[in-house]
């Protein structure tokens, strides 16, 4: 999967890649002090492609909060609320709208599940929905933050480290591999990277083609970028 | 100053009957009433807008609305219980008033009200402000756009200066040949009257059309005379004022160190302007000044090892090298300033500056650090320690990115200033006229003393600094009205000796003075008092130990409130009749930080101030988007 790091206050973006083996399960999100936990499990391709390189996505996101005692897993098929001892299914297949006192959830009909979770975090979850007989590819699921300002400043995760903002300077542009990829040096986190220009989509406006959002490309699996490595981010289970 | 227009432009009906600006400046303290009054004349009700431009340094002191000869006064709340009314009224759809960043001097407040059939409207804001000298005159500056032909159109100006007048000019970026002799100038001695009334064919942009030539800004500037090293001193009513901008000092040489961010976000048109402003800047260096110049990013290289003076030769030398400074690496602010620091210090223990000298850091930044020490605070702590209240850190922060907030409070930590460069064509400029205002010090570590038995609740009486063209102000009150022993000192450091002078003060007569005005302006000398302490308490606030900013801010709030000052504590509200379209609604003037004038200009285009209901009206920050997903 890609990670994007939006930044509109400099016109600019970040991003990296992460792969792992599928079935391996990363923190994404995790706020000790508001009680917030997202954790989300990769899955390969249906068998080894062409060109041997193994594709991992997200394809259920496990989401907890807490201190509201709302608990949410989303996979490619369907979308479970627990709260209060009670659980509530939702089919992607369907167009539905829950709200309840502490969460509102919107389903778009094999499209989206937007989240809110009272006072604290409102994102969307993308539904790639893929040709059920292509021969690799299956359905998959992307994880879109919309607001997050309200959790602690120590939030963490491989998106929540990015949060409240993240400082760095790019500069050294030189040619890279490819003409229209230039390579540069960004410094970041008191640390030298190489770094490459290019783009990744955003597939919030349009779900099938995507928008290419041009950013700098953080190497090796955003080694550097990432506060320590991708494995510390591994979490042995969902919740 | 304002625009008044309906929403629909299908027809015209609305007619704006007067626009009127009444500028009343006394010893420098400027009070100015806007008056806009309009009709309208259809036979629906509509929203009139109100949207005028007032000083950034100014303090709105009241907004009021007079419809159908019912009057709505504002008052002064504090921000927080102003912000509770509002909500409510934002909540339920009603629209309040906004307050927005215009270009680098001006703030712009708007509002409007929907106004019965036939009906009519006048709005009145006032605001106060102390003008500031600066490369040696006052400025007054009115910005008018009404956009449409008004019938009665007047700016009009008195200024009463008990120092005499040593010239006032008048001039306006709209003026034609035509509308030139429309300027009408009287100066005596003592007062001076600027108008302008064009009439309704006079501010036609063509014979028959609509269009307005009224479109600008119309300024004036004026000096006093300075004939007394004591400067001068002003009773009334109980205040006193002394302005302190003595004739004839000799210039202090300086000891400047510039600090100059060349890291990687400079890169582009940044870096060109620090070139092309530092060129300047070091062309104007006085043969007996020392510089040296420390350009950084993640390493930090300083042009030669210590200050050098500011001969032809070296000057030029520094100009060659300036030229070749290029942006690369990241930002390391706290070795940078610290090590200009050192140089200073070194310096003076090397006896290679002069004793009477001022030294001064120039730190050229666009942006956050982020190497080395990156914690502001942290960052702040070690320069104020360091510089131990020897040396002026004066602050230059480039673009919309750069965090104004801590340059702001370093720089008034070291006894300097920090001014924000906007990235327009003219940066260098900028660059320049700050450079300028800051960089003929004619005397340091200005003391002004009053018998401590006279007066109470003065305002800043030490200075590190005074600076060719500008002035220093200090108010207090009065203990009683004896003035027998009221004696003034004056001590500072000047070139060659020390500079100390004494003298008498007296109450002024204004009746004696001007008598042909009953009445001027009675209460300003308290206000300009109460004005200059709500400023420093302001900067208190933001610069001391936690506890002094915490008794500062409260003080401030209980002036501002006590005064009528709209000030980044408090709001001005008024309740807008109830229309057909809902109940009473409060509209809201505010007053912007220079943090908030600076997100503002970040929306580029965007309104700031209080979300409201119509979309149009709402902020929202950008917000950055944090995702994963496949391809």
């Amino acid at each position: 999967p890609h990670f994007m790091i939006e930044l509109p206050d400099r016109d600019d973006a970040l991003c990296f890649n992460i792969n792992d083996k599928p079935g391996t399960i990363f923190s994404l999100v995790r706020d000790a002090q508001s009680g917030i936990l997202v954790n989300g499990q990769i899955i390969g391709d249906k068998k080894i492609p062409p060109d041997g390189k193994i594709n991992t996505y997200f394809w259920r996101f496990g989401i907890v909060h807490k201190n509201l005692g709302v608990r949410l897993e989303v996979n490619t098929q369907d979308i479970s609320v627990f709260q209060d001892g009670k659980q509530i299914k939702l089919l992607w297949s369907d167009t539905a709208s829950l709200k309840g006192p502490n969460v509102d959830l919107l389903v778009t009909k094999d499209r989206s599940l937007k989240v809110t979770l009272k006072d604290s975090v409102k994102f969307v979850i993308l539904l790639h929905k893929v040709w059920e007989k292509h021969p690799y590819h299956r359905d998959y699921l992307g994880f879109y933050t919309l607001d997050s300002h309200l959790l602690s400043p120590s939030v963490h995760g491989l998106l929540g480290q990015f949060y409240h903002g993240i400082e760095y300077e790019v500069t050294d542009l030189r040619p890279g591999e490819f003409p229209e990829k230039p390579d540069a040096t960004m410094f970041v986190k008191g640390q030298e990277l190489n770094v490459t220009r290019g783009w990744q989509r955003d597939f919030r406006n349009d779900v099938k083609n995507g928008e290419n959002v041009p950013c700098w490309f953080i190497h090796t699996n955003g080694t550097g970028l990432i506060d320590g490595d991708a494995t510390d981010y591994i979490v042995s289970g969902l919740f | 100053a304002r625009r008044l227009q309906k929403r629909s432009t299908n027809e015209k009906t609305v007619e704006v009957y007067r626009v009127a600006v009444d500028c009343t400046v006394t010893s420098r303290f400027a009070h100015t009433v806007m008056t806009s009054m309009a009709v309208n004349k259809a036979n629906v009700s509509q929203e009139i807008f109100f949207e005028m431009e007032l000083p950034k340094t100014a303090f709105i002191t009241n907004f009021s609305m007079e419809i159908e000869s019912k009057m709505y006064v504002g008052e002064v709340k504090e921000k927080e219980k102003a912000k509770k009314q509002y909500e409510k009224a934002v909540s339920s759809g009603q629209t309040a008033g906004l307050v927005k960043a215009s270009g680098r001097k001006m703030e712009k407040f708007s509002v409007s009200v929907n106004i019965a059939a036939e009906s009519n409207v006048t709005f009145i804001l006032t605001y106060e402000e102390l003008l500031q000298r600066k490369l040696g005159q006052y400025e007054i500056l009115t910005r008018v756009k009404p956009k449409t032909l008004v019938q009665e159109f007047e700016i009009v100006t008195n200024i009463y200066e008990p120092q005499g007048l040593s010239y006032v000019d008048a001039h306006a970026t709209f003026l034609s040949n035509e509308l030139l002799p429309l300027v009408e100038k009287t100066v005596t001695d003592k007062k001076a009257r600027i108008s302008f009334s064009p009439t309704m064919d006079q501010q036609r942009k063509c014979p028959g059309c609509d269009g307005t030539l009224i479109d600008g800004d119309f300024i004036i500037k004026y000096d006093v005379n300075r004939q007394t090293s004591l400067g001068d001193i002003q009773i009334v009513n109980g205040y006193f004022v002394h302005f302190f901008a003595p004739p004839d000092l000799p210039r202090v040489p300086k000891n400047v160190v510039f600090v100059i961010d060349r890291s990687g976000s400079m890169s582009g048109i940044k870096m060109q302007q620090t070139r092309e402003a530092m060129l300047a800047i070091l062309k104007d260096l006085h043969e007996e000044d020392h510089f040296a110049l420390i350009p950084f990013d993640s390493s930090i290289e300083p042009w030669k090892e210590s200050l050098i003076k500011a001969t032809k030769e070296n000057v030029a030398e520094a100009m060659a090298y300036v030229k070749k400074i290029n942006d690369r690496g990241a930002t390391d602010i706290n070795g940078a300033v610290l090590r200009g620091v050192e140089m200073l210090v070194q310096g003076k223990q090397s006896k290679a500056l002069p004793d009477r000298s001022v030294d001064m850091i120039i730190l050229l930044t666009d942006g956050m650090p982020n190497v080395g020490v990156s914690d502001t605070s942290m960052i702040q702590q070690n320069v104020r320690s360091a510089i131990g209240g020897n040396m002026s850190l004066f602050c230059l922060g480039f673009g919309n990115g750069v965090d104004y907030g801590f340059l702001d409070v370093m720089s008034q930590q070291n006894k300097g200033l920090a001014r924000r460069i906007y990235e327009a064509s003219d940066a260098t400029l900028q660059l320049q006229g700050f450079y300028d205002e800051v960089s003929s010090p004619l005397l340091s570590e200005v003391d002004l003393r009053y018998p401590d038995n006279a007066v109470e609740l003065l305002t800043t009486n030490h200075f590190k600094q005074l600076f060719n063209g500008s002035e220093i102000v200090v108010a207090g009150r009065l203990m009683d009205n004896d003035m027998d022993n009221f004696l003034v000192e004056v001590f500072g450091q000047g070139f060659e000796e020390d500079f100390k002078v004494q003298g008498q003060a007296r109450a002024l007569d204004w009746g004696v003075m001007y008598p042909d005005e009953e009445y001027i302006f009675g209460d300003f000398t308290e206000r300009l008092w109460a004005y200059l302490t709500i400023q420093q308490l302001l900067d208190k606030s933001k610069t001391g130990a936690s506890d002094e900013k915490a008794n500062a801010t409260a003080k401030a709030l209980d002036m501002s409130l006590q005064y009528s000052f709209v000030t980044p504590l408090t709001s001005m509200v008024v309740t807008k009749p109830e229309t057909e379209d809902g109940p009473d609604s409060p509209l809201i003037a505010d007053k912007l930080t220079e943090e908030q004038r600076q997100q503002a200009e970040k929306m580029s285009g965007r309104h700031y101030g209080y979300a409201s209901s119509p979309p149009r009206l709402a902020y929202y920050p950008p917000t950055p988007t944090y995702f994963v997903d496949g391809d």
